[in-house]
């Protein structure tokens, strides 16, 4: 997987929708 | 142009109109051609676009083209939005000296739609799954910055949620969310947060729950979610 693209764009959306902050 | 080109390109230290123009192209190439591509533009180009966003930064204020030079630093910004879509990019960025606190310098409530990317690109710095504690790294240079500019440390963040631009709102909001969530200690938490409504967050969130907007709506959800099973924690 070294080349796949969109790590910071997944990143920014978990950020956006709130799936960043739920907790494990 | 190739990834070799925007190298030799940048390395004649191009200024103003040409700079902004050649960090333009090169924003569109990061994003639009594969990894490999982007890792021969790898260390090197980074380096170098660290240094001119380093150099731009610096200039003072009331130079001639201020205008022009902040149009560069948000160009670069969004040079290194792309340039860190992959792991390789992630790494590099993580592993130089200062990008993270070249993008903490970038927070400046003076430029609003500059400001919107910095914080979130800080937030997804925070976030990600790394061996150390990367919003520990966020936050010490917030803290350093802060403490060069004798300033309390999360002033420029309620600054920016007092602009009228509501992405800012939610940007600043993502970046406190990211900052307080992965603090490991409940008392770091709290310290975070105590902080913050000690220089008025409180009063502003009450603001921001008037406004209909989606993206705030569910970072104010996080926030209070937060809030609350702390409390319960304590």
């Amino acid at each position: 997987d070294g080349d796949e693209t969109g790590i910071m764009d997944g990143l920014l959306e978990a950020l956006q929708s709130g799936a960043a902050f739920r907790r494990k | 142009k190739s990834a070799v080109m925007y190298i030799q390109e940048l390395r004649t230290e191009p200024r103003d109109v040409q700079l902004l123009s050649c960090l333009e192209s090169l924003r569109v190439s990061l994003n639009n051609n594969p990894v490999s591509w982007v890792q021969t533009f790898g260390d090197e180009g980074l380096s170098l676009l660290l240094s001119f966003l380093k150099r731009l930064q610096e200039e003072k204020e009331e130079y001639p083209n201020s205008g022009i030079s902040v149009k560069c630093q948000h160009e670069i910004i969004r040079c290194l939005k792309a340039f860190m879509n992959n792991k390789h990019g992630l790494k590099a960025m993580l592993s130089s000296a200062d990008g993270i606190s070249l993008l903490v310098r970038a927070i400046n409530p003076r430029v609003p739609h500059m400001m919107v990317d910095a914080v979130r690109l800080l937030s997804a710095i925070c976030i990600l799954e790394h061996t150390d504690n990367l919003h520990e790294r966020v936050l010490e240079s917030i803290t350093e910055l802060s403490e060069e500019r004798d300033i309390e440390r999360f002033q420029p963040l309620l600054s920016g949620m007092q602009k009228s631009n509501i992405a800012l709102k939610g940007g600043c909001m993502q970046l406190i969310n990211a900052l307080i969530s992965r603090g490991e200690e409940l008392d770091f938490r709290i310290h975070i947060r105590s902080e913050l409504m000690r220089l008025g967050l409180r009063e502003l969130l009450s603001e921001v729950r008037l406004i209909e907007n989606e993206e705030l709506r569910v970072q104010l959800q996080v926030f209070d979610e937060q809030a609350e099973e702390d409390s319960e924690d304590l």
